[in-house]
C-alpha cells in the first residue's frame, strides 16, 4: 500500500524542502520507489533535484488546473533516482484559478489516483502557508511529516498547523494522521534547542521521531549542485541523518 | 517625511520578523517614532513584541476588511517602545475575503493615510509568500528591505521577488524602490555564506547594506521572552548588529 506523506509546516525555513529531497533519495537507496511532488511555487524541491524549472514542458500547475495529465508532468530526477512532479512560479496562480471550482481541494488527490500504485512512497513538499496548495497536499496524503526547527516561532506555529490538520481530517480526509515530528537543524550545544525539543516530546510523545537532523553545512551546499546530499557528500552527517530517517520511517510503517 | 518600508522575502525563515521587531526597537533607541505592522497570519511580529495575539480586540484583518478603524487596531508594544498593528490567524482569511473587492491591493495604504504622519518609520512584516497581503505591503511602502540568508534557495528566490517588485512599481506604486538587501544569519566561517554574499554584491552593488546580521542565539531566544533583543540582551552581537542597521538606514536616508 502506497504511503503518501505531506511534508508541511507553515513556518518558513524549517527544512521542508531539504527533508523532501533527501528523504526521497534515502528511500530510493533502500530500493523503494518514490515520487516527489513539488507543491511550492518557489519550485525548490524541483531545483534541489537538479531540474531546471524554467525548462518545464508541463508542471503541477497544469495538473491541478486540468490542462495536462500526470504522464505529461511526471519526469525522472536522475540525481536522486526518484520521479518528480515539478513546480515553478505558475503554481502561485492556482489558488485564485481554482477559487470557484468544485472539489478544488481534491485536485491533487484525484491526479495521483492513476499513478500512486507505481510507488512505495509519495512525498509532497508544501509551501510555507496553510493555503489551498497545502490543503490539496493534506487531502491527498495519509500521513503528515512535520519538520520543526527547535526554536520559539517554529514551536508556536504548531498550534495552527494542528488546527488545520483536525479540520482536514474531519472533513475531506478522515484517514489523515501525524506520521512524525522531525527535529531539524538541531544544535545540541544550545539550550534553546534542548528546551524546545523537550517541549515537543512532552506534547507529542511517541509522534516525535527519534531521528534528529543536525545542522550540517553539506545540506545547504547540495542544492546549489542540484542533487540530494546523498549524491553530493554521502559520508556527511546530513546524509547519515536522512538515511537514518528513512530507516525509522520504514520501521514505523512496518516495512 | 515618513519612511514606510516593507520587509519582505517569500523565502521562508530568512529573518523577516526578527528584522522587523529588532530594527523597530533600534530605531526607537535613536529617538525615532515607529509603527510596526504585522501582515503575517502567523502573528510572529505581534508575539515577538510581547503581545498575546489571542487577546486582541481588533487586528489588521479587521482593518483590511473595513470592519475597524486604525485607532481601534493600533496598540503600544511596551517592550520595544513602538506602536503596533497586530495580527493573528484571522488574517489568513483576507486573501479570499477581498477577492472581489475593488482596490483590494490598496487597503493597507489607505488605512495608513490617517496615521503615517505620527511616525518617522513604518515597518511592515510580510508573510513568506507573494500573495495579496505582501502586495498590500508593497503598495503601501516607499521602500523594500529584503532580508536574505546567504544560502542557495534564498538567493534563487530573489528573481521572483524582483519580478513582483517591478510589477507593483509599474502599476499601483510607481515610487517603490529597494531600500536595501540585508544579509542575515551570517556565518563568516563558512564558504557558502561568502560565495552567496559575493554574488549578492556583484548583482545588487550599493543596494547591499554594509551592516551584516550575524547568527546569534540571543536573537532566537528573545521572542520567547516577548521582547526585542535590545531589551533581552543589550550587549549581544545581535543587539549591536540591529543598532548598526538602524544607523545605516538613518544615514542612507540622510536623517
Ligand atoms: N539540517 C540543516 N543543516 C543546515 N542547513 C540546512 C538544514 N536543513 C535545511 N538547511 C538550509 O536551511 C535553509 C532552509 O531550508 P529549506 O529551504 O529546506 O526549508 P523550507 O521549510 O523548505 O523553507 P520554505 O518555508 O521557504 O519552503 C536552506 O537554505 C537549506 O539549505
Ligand atoms: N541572526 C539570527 N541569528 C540566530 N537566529 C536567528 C537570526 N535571525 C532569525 N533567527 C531565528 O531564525 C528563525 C527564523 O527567523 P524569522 O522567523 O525571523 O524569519 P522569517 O523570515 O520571519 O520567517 P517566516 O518566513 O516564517 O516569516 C527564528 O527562529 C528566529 O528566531
Ligand atoms: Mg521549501
Ligand atoms: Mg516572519
Amino acid at each position: 500500500m502506497t504511503k503518501i506523506f505531506a511534508v508541511t509546516n507553515q513556518k518558513g525555513g524549517v527544512g521542508k524542502t531539504t527533508t523532501c529531497v533527501n528523504l526521497a533519495a534515502s528511500l530510493v537507496a533502500t530500493k523503494r520507489k518514490v515520487l516527489l511532488v513539488d507543491m511550492d511555487p518557489q519550485g525548490h524541491a524541483t531545483l534541489g533535484s537538479g531540474i531546471d524549472k524554467k525548462q518545464l514542458q508541463a508542471s503541477v500547475y497544469d495538473l491541478l488546473m486540468g490542462e495536462a495529465g500526470i504522464e505529461a508532468v511526471r519526469i525522472t530526477a536522475e540525481a536522486g533516482g526518484y520521479d518528480l512532479l515539478p513546480a515553478n512560479v505558475d503554481l502561485a496562480g492556482a489558488e485564485v484559478g481554482l477559487i470557484n471550482e468544485p472539489r478544488r481541494e481534491r485536485r491533487l488527490a484525484e491526479a495521483l489516483e492513476s499513478v500512486k500504485k507505481d510507488y512505495d512512497f509519495v512525498l509532497i513538499d508544501c509551501p510555507p502557508s496553510l493555503n489551498l496548495l497545502t490543503i490539496n497536499a493534506l487531502t491527498a496524503a495519509r500521513g503528515v511529516l512535520v519538520p520543526v526547527q527547535c526554536e520559539y516561532y517554529a514551536l508556536e506555529g504548531l498550534t495552527s498547523l494542528l488546527d488545520t490538520l483536525k479540520r482536514v481530517a474531519s472533513s475531506v480526509n478522515p484517514g489523515l494522521e501525524i506520521t512524525g515530528i522531525l527535529r531539524t537543524m538541531y544544535d545540541p550545544r544550545n539550550s534553546l534547542t534542548q528546551d524546545v525539543s523537550n517541549q515537543l516530546i512532552q506534547y507529542f510523545e511517541r509522534q516525535v521521531l527519534g531521528t534528529v537532523i543536525p545542522r550540517n553545512i553539506r545540506l545547504a551546499e547540495a542544492p546549489s549542485h542540484g542533487m540530494p546530499v546523498l549524491s553530493y557528500d554521502p559520508k556527511s552527517k546530513g546524509s547519515l541523518a536522512y538515511l537514518a530517517l528513512a530507516g525509522e520511517i520504514l520501521r514505523r510503517n512496518s516495512l
